[in-house]
């Protein structure tokens, strides 16, 4: 329940039924639509430091694929990647009250790091290590 | 009624950036890199020899990198004769957060005016930010080939630490590190500058500068340039240069923007 104090006072069968009747629901209605939704994904996104005019300081990389997560967490979850067993609670419950509860996010479960070499105002140069610049993997949390 | 495929693109709104809105896209990322403002090096150039050596580190992070299965664009690099980067340089790479290579600041005339059979060199270390720790700090120079005459002659290269600046009276020295080398020998000498450069970032003021001596195999001071050491007058990509490998010593947290 969306509301806890009002799910604890309903009776405890109840609830179940209603989860069933909701997936049910669902199926029916996704099958009915006929078309395939586009899950949750890891898609191109590529940042150019040359496009942003900065090849004068940055030796190294002339710009990074960064890729962004899109894509609905729509039910079965399990059929998308790496939905949290949460994320698969979340949407059941997202069912029962759309209004209340949304739908679990598409977001990165795995990020990696870039090195950038610059040279700084003393023409010096530092090579740097950043983490969580880019997205390895993506899931509904 | 409509396919998920354009409800995704439909929320991106594409459009050329106005001038405005792109320097504080600039901004933003500059802040991400923590970096206050961008970069204007005044003079450089990337085929000097400390660029070069920073342009090896990366590829060899870049390559480490590639098994996990990301990849992004490499540059293409100017070719060397020598390897700059020894396993001990990666053995300190792998765990650094951060490398910085320094310029010599003593200008080649001033140097050559003033000394015959040493060198000076001074690095401005005041740029590093605050909460890195240097794990390793290394001065490079680079020695070339000889003429035949020397060719099986043997020299000392000392590395000093100038303790007190030469117009208060005489130049007080500390011996940081000495080696043998062959004349006929040819590439990079890497001297540890470690606990010099630690000092040198608590106690700013105690930066003076490293000197340079080459002896002969009779213990006569000679000119460096004798035993083919690249100290000022030479190619760009063999010029001296200072490198340091920092670990951030403290968690750092960007601004509320």
């Amino acid at each position: 329940s969306a509301h806890g104090s009002k799910g604890r006072q309903s009776n405890r069968s109840k609830p179940q039924r209603t989860v069933q009747d909701a997936l049910k629901a669902v199926e029916a209605a996704t099958d009915n639509l006929g078309f395939s939704k586009e899950g949750c994904k890891k898609h191109e996104l590529y940042v150019s430091f040359r496009d942003l005019g900065w090849q004068d300081w940055i030796i190294a990389p002339e710009g990074y694929a960064a890729y962004y997560c899109e894509g609905e967490c729509a039910f079965p979850l399990n059929s998308y990647m790496n939905a949290t067993n949460h994320a698969i609670v979340q949407t059941l419950v997202h069912f029962i009250n759309p209004e209340t509860v949304p739908k679990p996010c598409c977001a990165p479960t795995q990020l990696h790091g870039i090195s950038v070499l610059y040279f700084d105002d003393s023409s010096n140069v530092i090579l740097k290590k950043y983490r969580n610049m880019v997205v390895r993997a993506c899931g509904c949390h | 009624n409509f396919s998920m495929d354009n409800e995704v693109r439909s929320s991106f709104i594409q459009r050329r950036l106005r001038s405005q809105e792109r320097r504080e896209m600039q901004r933003e990322i500059l802040s991400i890199l923590g970096l206050p403002h961008r970069p204007r090096p005044h003079v450089h150039t990337k085929h000097n020899a400390a660029p070069m050596f920073m342009l090896d580190l990366y590829n060899t992070i870049s390559t480490d990198a590639e098994p996990h299965g990301y990849s992004y664009y490499k540059p293409a690099l100017p070719t060397q004769a020598s390897p700059m980067v020894t396993s001990q340089d990666s053995r300190f790479l792998d765990d650094a957060d951060m490398v910085m290579s320094f310029v010599n600041l003593v200008e080649q005339d001033q140097d050559l005016l003033h000394q015959q059979h040493r060198r000076e060199f001074r690095f401005d270390l005041s740029r590093i930010p605050e909460g890195e720790a240097v794990t390793a700090a290394e001065f490079r120079i680079y020695k070339d080939f000889v003429q035949e005459r020397y060719e099986n002659e043997t020299f000392i290269v000392s590395i000093y630490q100038v303790l007190q600046a030469p117009s208060n009276s005489e130049v007080e020295l500390l011996l940081l590190d000495q080696r043998d080398i062959w004349a006929a020998e040819e590439g990079w000498l890497v001297f540890d500058l470690t606990p010099t450069s630690n000092l040198w970032l608590v106690k700013p003021e105690q930066n003076l500068g490293l000197q340079l001596v080459l002896e002969d195999s009779h213990g006569h001071r000679r000119n460096p340039r004798l035993a083919g050491l690249v100290t000022g007058t030479g190619p760009q990509d063999k010029q001296p240069f200072m490198v340091a490998f920092f670990k951030a010593s403290e968690v750092r947290f960007r601004s509320i923007r």
